[in-house]
């Protein structure tokens, strides 16, 4: 079966995007793709972070945190209401 | 929100705002689980176009359209990929995929911060009055990242990312999701970049109260709100057979119980189940509860489902006890039947009284409202406490507001328990949290904010927490905490109690930019990864040569941690902490006062200089306070308080003294 995947935060740093990709959008689904094939951007983060989020395994949430330009790659965590 | 206006003075609003629109352009942006638009509190009479520049949108969904928004609730979108990722698809038929408030609590905030005021607003007659928001000029717009299984950090992350891009200035966060350190934390993540762009973030500091060291949401760019109560009650008499009365409070609104004494029964003996003290569903043994009241124990389930409980066994009434953990907090509950929740005193002296009678009897009377309960506030029990453990040299809470029984305006999916069994639909309901004191705070914010366009989140911070009192007119020994009955500490209320009319004007401030804040993070030693996965700087490096310390963050508040000496050295430590004052209050000099209290040693201080001098609205003065202590044990803590004034404002800062 196919590894358990879950829900990752990606930081980014915005400068370090090569000058290739022309939006940081392309960038992030490029990172993203180096690792999974199959794994789809939840949401694109730009104003008070960079980066995004995506649905892992922790091989490949390990394998993006090793990628150029990657600051952190943080587990999904769940707050409550108080 | 009722009486809470009249509690902070805002009743005489128009001193507090003297140009009438003033605040009608500040957005405040809620993030919780939506938003009940057709509430009165969201009318929009009187209010001009939505802000220029506001780029919020109300995103249509489930039983939502975007007409649903008008000029004062001009926001309102939802953020479910994460949750759905994590959860899977959601079951539309508990909760809506849309901006539509389902629970009942985004409603309550959103109304707590800046409802529009509505006349005869009460929860079934209780709590009665004129309901209004912190900021009632202001703009609201709801963020929905909650649902019922909770609330996301990739949703939570989206949703500020939207909001300050929307244009909100004030973001209100009922939520939190433990403690990790800055670079690990989305809220704080989220909320630093925030405050980058002027937003100020207000968060509750959690619910897991009185335990120390229990705060969540506590990065210094955050303003981190615990709670207290207000001067109301809704008391509620338990009168047993024996002719002894006990009061406890209740918001039961329906048929009353029989004139003539019930028979009481504890369900620890009415139920076959371990842990049948505790009333869990299916627990009561119907042929021994019919027609009795019954009296439950706190703990494990809802307060409001063990009064179902009791009354789907057949139950006629219900005594709701605290045990330890909850010690004397009464927390009032819209019961289905009769019920008077009681302190752990009362409710140990009852269950003494009908464990030690052949035929005990009870009967139960309801009180109303109350109001003029004195003392208020006392910080509520559940209001989460410190030491900081994520820093430990920055004091939280750095404040607390009303938190305890707070009406606003409610969802029209459930009744005012949240079951699913009651069908009754109110405008408004009473709850209890620090979910509750955070928007309190962020309304009050964002009145300063209307009324100090300039002022940055840390300097409104600032203001709001030095002008914060922790002690009751005239007096006493300082504000008191409920879990002990005693005078609480800087580590349960922080700078203290708000109070917006003194707020409005504090004479002096503490600013912070965002470098400060990364000059902190420095001095936590935190990486160039870490610190730019929280500011968003590529590449920022400490600067080798400069000395960074916690101590130099100009942070309104004073968290002070000596180091217990070894062995046989019985030294003097000194401990040094640098502050810049900033004058909003034009020309003044300034007097330095200090008061500490300090178990089994006495800590020194020395304020340099102790005389500050402004000229004009602006200028900055620094200072710099010594702290000198001995040697005590490990654990040991202590408490003070600076204080600066010119004869007419007071800007005061908690110091809480630890030994590690």
């Amino acid at each position: 079966g196919e590894e358990k995947r879950q829900t990752y935060i990606v930081h980014m740093a915005k400068s370090r995007r090569p000058s290739t990709f022309a939006e940081h959008g392309h960038w992030y689904d490029a990172s993203l793709r180096s690792v999974s094939s199959s794994a789809e951007i939840l949401y694109s983060y730009d104003t008070v972070a960079h980066g995004f989020s995506a649905r892992l395994t922790t091989a490949e949430a390990q394998a993006l945190e090793s990628l150029d330009g990657v600051l952190s790659v943080l587990p999904e965590v769940r707050y409550e209401l108080h | 929100t009722t009486r809470t206006p009249e509690f902070l003075g805002l009743d005489k609003s128009d001193d507090l705002v003297p140009q009438a629109n003033t605040g009608s352009d500040v957005v405040v942006g809620v993030l919780d689980t939506g938003v009940w638009p057709e509430r009165k509190s969201f009318d929009d009479t009187g209010f001009g176009p939505v802000p220029a520049g506001w780029k919020g949108a109300c995103e249509e969904g489930k039983d939502f359209k975007a007409t649903d928004c008008n000029r004062k609730l001009i926001g309102a979108r939802f953020f479910s990929k994460g949750y759905e990722a994590s959860m899977g698809p959601i079951d539309e038929t508990r909760e809506l995929r849309s901006p539509r408030d389902s629970d009942g609590h985004g409603t309550h905030t959103s109304t707590t911060a800046a409802g529009s005021a509505v006349t005869d607003a009460s929860l079934l007659g209780f709590a009665a009055g004129t309901a209004r928001g912190m900021a009632t000029r202001a703009r609201v717009a709801a963020y929905k990242v909650c649902w019922v299984g909770g609330c996301f950090s990739s949703d939570i992350l989206a949703a500020i990312d939207r909001a300050v891009d929307d244009g909100c200035h004030v973001l209100s966060l009922s939520l939190g999701g433990g403690m990790s350190d800055y670079y690990r934390d989305s809220v704080a993540i989220g909320a630093f970049n925030a405050m980058e762009k002027g937003v100020l973030v207000s968060c509750s500091a959690g619910n897991s109260g009185p335990s120390a060291s229990s705060l969540s949401n506590v990065a210094p760019w955050i303003t981190t709100v615990g709670a207290g109560t207000l001067d109301r009650d809704f008391p509620a008499y338990v009168v047993l057979g024996n002719g002894k009365n006990y009061s406890g409070v209740s918001l039961y609104s329906g048929k009353p119980l029989p004139s003539s004494p019930l028979p009481i029964v504890y369900a620890g003996n009415a139920s076959n189940a371990t842990g049948g003290n505790l009333c869990m569903p299916g627990t009561l043994m119907p042929e021994k509860v019919a027609g009795k009241i019954v009296l439950c124990e706190r703990g494990i389930s809802p307060r409001v489902q063990k009064g179902y409980v009791v009354r789907d066994a057949g139950g006629a009434g219900m005594i709701l006890a605290n045990t330890d953990a909850n010690g004397e907090e009464l927390v009032a509950d819209a019961h289905l039947l009769p019920a008077n929740g009681v302190g752990e005193k009362a409710g140990d002296a009852i269950k003494r009284y009908l464990l030690s009678e052949m035929s005990p009897t009870a009967t139960i009377v309801f009180g109303g409202t109350k109001v003029g309960v004195r003392p208020s506030p006392v910080v509520a029990a559940f209001s989460s406490r410190g030491p900081n453990v994520v820093t430990p040299e920055i004091l939280k809470p750095d404040l607390i507001a009303p938190g305890v029984n707070i009406l606003a305006g409610w969802t029209g999916a459930v009744g005012p328990t949240g079951l699913s069994v009651d069908s009754r639909r109110v405008e408004f309901s009473i709850i209890s949290g620090t979910s509750m004191s955070c928007p309190h705070v962020s309304g009050l914010a964002a009145l300063l904010k209307g009324a100090h366009p300039d002022w940055s989140p840390a300097a409104i911070r600032s203001a709001l927490m030095t002008t914060a009192y922790a002690d009751y007119p005239g007096g006493n020994g300082g504000l008191l905490d409920v879990a002990t009955g005693k005078a609480a500490t800087p580590f349960d209320y922080g700078a203290g109690h708000v109070d917006p009319r003194r707020g409005m004007d504090p004479g002096l401030v503490y600013d912070l930019t965002a470098d400060d804040y990364i000059d902190f993070l420095c001095a936590l030693n935190y990486t160039s990864l870490q610190i730019a996965a929280v500011a968003k700087r590529t590449n920022y490096t400490c600067d080798r040569k400069r000395t960074y310390a916690v101590s130099g963050l100009n942070y309104p508040s004073f968290a002070v941690a000596f180091e217990t000496a070894s062995g046989d050295r019985v030294g003097v430590a000194t401990v040094k902490h640098t502050r810049t004052m900033t004058s909003v209050g034009g020309p003044g000099t300034y007097k330095a006062t200090v008061a500490t209290a300090v178990t089994g040693g006495e800590v020194k201080v020395a304020v340099e200089p102790a005389e500050l001098s402004f000229t004009k609205v602006g200028e900055k003065q620094s200072y710099t306070v010594s702290f000198s202590a001995p040697s005590l044990p490990s654990g040991s803590s202590g408490f003070g308080r600076l204080e600066w004034s010119d004869g007419k404002h007071v800007v005061a800062s908690p110091i809480a003294f630890t030994w590690t």
